[in-house]
């Protein structure tokens, strides 16, 4: 830092000759006067240079201050991020209790399906991940993609980037099917459901003839859907009915609006529920097996 | 005696301008050091 200030140089001088006691004959031609002149000089020299100084630090000061406050905002808005990383993490511990709720097992639906709040994608979805897109009425609020198997509704959500609300699905032979499905309206165009699925079914896509008789479209795709396109092997062939069980009460944006056609009544539900219970039951060998040395049991004891 | 009292307040504005001058230097130093933080 040099401020071209030499301070001491000619203070030093007469400071020498103040306190050398001695006059040099020089000295003693120069008159008081000259000498306090000379003095004077220094003095309002050196003022005007501490007059300097003051006001650099002052200025200094002034922007230390202001570079002080921006750090501090600076800190404050970081401490804000961190904030915003721990409500994601909130989000990704919702939505494994959706889970959790559904009956997943840990295990084989550890991962988030909600790829927007998970950080690592690749380390938290081990599933096949495929996505279609299906274009249907904008005023048609629900969002239901028929695909060609049958889905049951356990949440929906409002996401950040996206006015519209997105639905989550479950195949309907869950818990031994781990297929699930997320529905919502493309932000760019309205018109476009985009479906993107986890997992691969591991059953037929054909549904129950129980089912079937249910579906008021058997056999044909609704008029209002038609696939647009597939980025991969998404279940989009649509040719059986689909029937999607509102289990959890919708909670986004007008979805009192539903079409009517696609609401099932409460008995048919049940007895939907029973029918896949007793299907799923069946497909097990070890139950049916029991079951076989149970009734045989019974009958011996009859006899 | 005026020239006595002369160059003691010189001594003494020469005192202040030293520390005035360190203190610059040492809020330089401050001011240097946050700016590399924000940058």
């Amino acid at each position: 830092l040099d401020l071209n200030i030499n301070p001491s140089h000619n203070t030093i001088k007469v400071l020498k000759r103040e306190s050398s006691g001695k006059l040099a004959d020089s000295d003693v031609k120069v008159p008081v006067k000259q000498e306090t002149g000379a003095l004077l000089e220094e003095l309002n020299r050196i003022s005007a240079e501490n007059k300097k100084l003051t006001e650099m630090l002052t200025v200094l000061c002034e922007r230390y201050s202001s570079l002080q406050n921006q750090y501090m905002e600076l800190v404050s808005r970081n401490s804000g991020s961190d904030a915003t990383a721990a409500t994601s993490k909130k989000r990704k511990a919702e939505c494994e209790d959706y889970a959790t709720m559904i009956g997943f097992s840990g295990k084989a639906e550890s991962s988030c399906s909600d790829e927007d709040s998970c950080k690592k994608p690749k380390d938290c979805i081990k599933a096949k991940i495929s996505r279609a897109y299906v274009r249907t009425n904008p005023s048609d609020n629900s969002l239901i993609v028929r695909d060609g198997y049958q889905w049951r509704k356990y949440g929906q959500k409002v996401t950040r980037d996206n006015p519209s609300p997105r639905a989550y699905f479950k195949c309907s032979f869950a818990p031994s099917c781990p297929v699930k499905k997320k529905v919502q309206r493309s932000a760019e165009d309205p018109s476009i459901l985009v479906a993107t699925y986890e997992g691969e079914h591991n059953h037929e896509q054909h549904s129950p003839p129980a089912l079937s008789s249910l579906s008021p479209n058997n056999g044909t795709s609704n008029p209002r859907s038609a696939p647009v396109s597939s980025s991969s092997s998404a279940p989009a062939k649509s040719s059986p009915p689909t029937v999607t069980l509102e289990l959890m009460k919708p909670t986004g944006l007008g979805n009192d609006t539903q079409n009517p056609t696609q609401q099932v009544d409460e008995p048919a539900i049940q007895q939907i529920l029973v029918q896949q219970m007793a299907a799923s039951l069946t497909r097990d060998p070890n139950f049916t097996a029991a079951l076989a040395s149970a009734i045989s049991g019974k009958v011996l004891d009859h006899k | 005696e005026e020239s006595g009292a002369l160059v003691e307040e010189l001594n003494r504005v020469n005192e202040e301008n030293k520390k005035l001058t360190e203190m610059l230097a040492a809020m330089c130093e401050s001011y240097n050091a946050l700016q590399s933080q924000l940058t």
